[in-house]
């Protein structure tokens, strides 16, 4: 049978212009290594879920893409992470929301749709389900990145509240060429 | 926000999306990402789909549950249908961003109405695109 995979790490004002080579370079290392993982597992006859899920898993662990390890702060300098899986086979679903201490959530959108008769679970409350199914809890601060700490910071300046990824919050990252943006 | 859609080869579609969310958010602001229906949907019957955009919008236009239904109520193909909701409806109502998507014959999407979105698609046959802009 046919199989395939398509992944996304995030949409955006994205330009050539504002992305240094190295960077580029990264992007394309990492998407390539996360959709070669799952492509591995659907080769070998796994199921898309876990496809998906492992894919997932490396982009939440790289600090490139705003999920996970790289994600983007809140207002309040904390890391508020959410994620979602739906199975096409039996139109299950599991998603968390709002969680501060999981390292990869997309493992416990899964944990909520395998192991709970829930969909959606949000907060401390997704947390304490994460605990009594094993998860281990990571102290907030793994997922401080500078990168996206001083894109707060200047965001913050300007009180405006941005999709990560677009012209502003690209301007302020380190690697952008132009030294012109602030 | 990241994502991925699969197809295995016992024909079952899957889809997941996880995120960081928004800079600067604020009074526990969710998006579309863990919204079933907006950010992520997968139905045998039509396509997995995952969402990266602005949450808001993508929750109104409930984009990810909008390309399947186009697909298996319109006949739409998964090209067409991640067009019109991605090119048309999201922009009619203000937002922006894309999606990826894959059916059960395999065949993709990655649509999107921003400049860029870094994506990726394998096939079987292991042939591997990698984009990042327009």
């Amino acid at each position: 049978g046919s199989f395939g995979i398509v992944i996304h790490g995030g949409a955006g004002t994205i330009l050539k212009k504002n992305m240094s080579d190295s960077l580029e370079t990264a992007y394309r290392e990492k998407l390539t290594e996360a959709i070669s993982r799952g492509h591995e597992i659907l080769a070998a006859g796994g199921s898309s879920m876990d496809a998906v899920t492992a894919t997932i898993n490396i982009m939440e662990d790289s600090p490139l893409f705003n999920a996970g390890k790289g994600a983007v702060f809140t207002h309040d300098q904390t890391n508020e992470l959410d994620a979602s899986v739906m199975d096409g086979a039996s139109l299950n679903a599991g998603a968390i929301s709002g969680v501060t201490r999981i390292k990869n959530p997309i493992d416990l959108a899964r944990a909520v749709m395998d192991k709970s008769e829930h969909v959606m679970l949000s907060g401390v409350g997704a947390e304490q389900f994460a605990e009594e199914q094993g998860f281990a809890l990571v102290d907030p601060s793994y997922f401080y990145t500078k990168r996206r700490f001083e894109s707060l910071q200047r965001i913050k300046e300007r009180e405006t509240t941005e999709l990560d990824h677009d012209d502003k919050t690209a301007f302020v990252d380190p690697f952008i060429k132009e030294s012109k943006f602030g | 926000t990241v994502g991925c859609v699969a197809l295995d080869k016992s024909g079952n579609l899957a889809a997941g999306t996880s995120t960081g969310g928004m800079t600067n958010k604020r009074y526990n602001r969710i998006g579309d990402a863990p919204i079933i229906g907006a950010g992520t949907y997968a139905n045998n019957a039509s396509c997995a789909v995952s969402s990266t955009g602005w949450g808001e919008y993508f929750i109104r236009a409930m984009v990810a549950h909008d390309i399947a239904v186009l697909m298996e109520y319109k006949g739409m193909s998964i090209q067409e249908a991640a067009q019109e909701v991605i090119q048309k409806k999201v922009p009619a109502l203000g937002g922006d961003g894309g999606i990826v998507a894959i059916d059960r014959g395999g065949n993709i999407a990655m649509e999107f109405n921003t400049a860029g979105m870094y994506r990726a698609h394998m096939n079987k046959e292991g042939s591997l695109t990698v984009k990042i802009y327009k």
